[in-house]
């Protein structure tokens, strides 16, 4: 999977996917 | 809302009925960044409206490694403007919702 989660020592967790090239600006 | 550089977007549709919220983060300028981002991920999370800050959700990621902490404020303010919107959206919406 393409999904990483990372859990903060406060309980909350944070789930990460990558960001599709769409919605990524030009630069 | 002023352009951050740092993305905030609902990760669910918002009903108005729940406090707490869905949220998507990303970055969509590095270079509004002091620090270096940890990568191009999309960060996923949840946040209370009734309970937490927006400065306390910026200080977990910062803790956990996705944000230099000289990026803590940016971070913040990105969240904040999303909330305050979804917070004024709500409140447009209680009326039909009662």
């Amino acid at each position: 999977s393409s999904l990483t989660q990372v859990v903060h020592s406060a309980g909350r967790r944070f789930i990460v996917s990558p960001v599709p090239e769409s919605r990524l600006r030009e630069s | 809302a002023e352009d951050t550089g740092v993305r905030v977007e609902l990760a669910e549709e918002d009903h108005g009925r729940k406090s707490t919220i869905a949220l998507r983060l990303w970055v969509e300028d590095p270079k509004k960044l002091k620090g270096k981002p940890k990568d191009n991920g999309a960060i996923e999370f949840t946040f209370d409206l009734e309970r937490e800050t927006p400065d306390d959700v910026a200080q977990e990621m910062i803790e956990s490694g996705f944000f230099h902490e000289s990026d803590v404020k940016i971070v913040a303010k990105s969240i904040r403007d999303r909330v305050a919107l979804i917070q004024w959206r709500r409140e447009r919406i209680r009326p039909a919702l009662q």
